[in-house]
């Protein structure tokens, strides 16, 4: 079974989707057979890739989560949509509730046949995102370079720990990734150190750069790999998929 | 009884919390008795204006909400901190799910001797914005010049909608109001002539600029009205201010 990589933070914009899609589309470009999970009801990372929404939610939908994948257009990565269905967000989170442990099953038995899998959550500390890091073997966690990025994170680091306490050795901490990193901002600079000083060789050495190359390429349905592939983002995710691989 | 806006989006990093915190202080500085509500387990709007998160969310202290309403360095505003405690936040949820009207009423009952409440909500249509839509005499939705911000819109309206329609009357869309607008970006332009063909009226005049004042304040626990007045940021809040004020 491959490196499963649980995308989260409660805070929200901070760029997990953005991080999710195109690290998932670097690996793929690596030769690595690679699966992109969309756990969040808004389906940014589904329609990002230009896939379509499900209309009902893969984890509820009584089929084995192999036949709702989809390939995209970037070879070597497919996806597992996401559902808008509030119905069905509102079952999984039952079932999550419930303390049984279909989900992650369901979840774990649908993910192995990947080098690597990719999950992206929803900005909460909810029942999806418990489930997700449940499924998972890693915990990857962008951080914006603003203010607010930094108030919420020791509420994420103990659930995070639950999870690591039920589940010994299953889960691991594997980096944090400073996103719309801007040099020309003092803000970006004071949050960088400070996220350093706390949490030391647990943060990638890359940092995304703030780019409009970015945000401009889910409107055309593409990583920004493929929209812009010289442009300041692209090299960026390219270089954290060598820092994500370098401990394989 | 004032009125009662309710800032939601379900999109993440939107500007809820900034545009919150930032319209309330420019109507206090207006004379206006204004209580900003903090329903998001973050807690941002709170520790933004330098206040201290409860460590009993007041919506299940037991207590009446007035005497969990705390002063802010500006006169006329007060705040109604939020808590971060994860088991409080499940036990609104649970009683947001019961349907039972105690939330409600607790929530009406604390806001009638205000002139304006404004209710920040967490990136999420779940129990708490549930209960604050239900809550509140108004909407009002921060959406920023991005593409995935267009995403989740018709999934937001809807909610809004079923609200409305379960309390005929009470509940109105009062605005939509442009955050992070760049003027150098095409993307913004692009985003901007999107909403306002699809939304018309609704969509304020003002448009918030992207301007790293509005960021910093936060950590000065300042409204950006106090820390750089003279800032884009500070001169446009001031703007949506009369605006607002506007259609009372
Ligand atoms: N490096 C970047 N440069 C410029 N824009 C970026 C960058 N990363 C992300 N963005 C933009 O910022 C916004 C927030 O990013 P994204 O949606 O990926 O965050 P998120 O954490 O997934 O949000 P949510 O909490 O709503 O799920 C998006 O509009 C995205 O296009
Ligand atoms: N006009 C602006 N110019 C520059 N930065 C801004 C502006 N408005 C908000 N920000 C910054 O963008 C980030 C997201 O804003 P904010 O936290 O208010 O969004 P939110 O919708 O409340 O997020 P969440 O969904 O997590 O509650 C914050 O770091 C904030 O300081
Ligand atoms: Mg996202
Ligand atoms: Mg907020």
């Amino acid at each position: 079974v491959g490196r499963i990589l649980c995308v989260v933070n409660q805070k929200g914009g901070v760029g997990k989707t953005t991080t999710a899609s195109n690290l998932a589309a670097a690996l793929a470009k690596g030769g690595l057979r690679t699966l992109l999970v969309d756990l969040d009801p808004q389906c940014n990372a589904t329609t990002g890739l230009g896939a379509k929404p499900a209309a009902v939610h893969p984890l509820v939908s009584g089929f084995p989560l192999a036949e709702s994948i989809v390939a995209t257009t970037i070879p070597g990565l497919s996806i597992l949509p996401g559902s808008r269905s509030v119905r069905d967000v509102e079952r999984i989170a039952a079932l999550a509730r419930s303390g049984s442990a279909v989900l992650e099953t369901h979840l774990a038995r649908g993910l192995n046949a990947w080098d690597y899998c990719l999950i992206d959550c929803p900005p909460s500390l909810g029942d999806l995102t418990r489930t997700a890091l449940a499924g998972s073997s890693e915990v990857l966690m962008p951080i914006q370079c603003e203010y607010f990025a930094l108030e919420g994170l020791t509420q994420m680091i103990e659930v995070i720990r639950d999870v690591m306490e039920e589940r010994p050795g299953r889960l691991r901490f594997s980096g944090i990734v400073l996103t719309m990193h801007d040099d020309s901002l003092e803000l970006t600079a004071e949050v960088e150190a400070e996220v350093r000083d706390f949490f030391g060789e647990i943060v990638f050495e890359t940092v995304i750069p703030r780019d409009v190359a970015v945000s401009e390429a889910p409107s055309h349905a593409r990583s920004v790999l493929d929209y812009a592939p010289r442009s300041r983002g692209a090299r960026a995710y390219t270089e954290l998929c060598m820092e994500v691989r370098d401990c394989e």
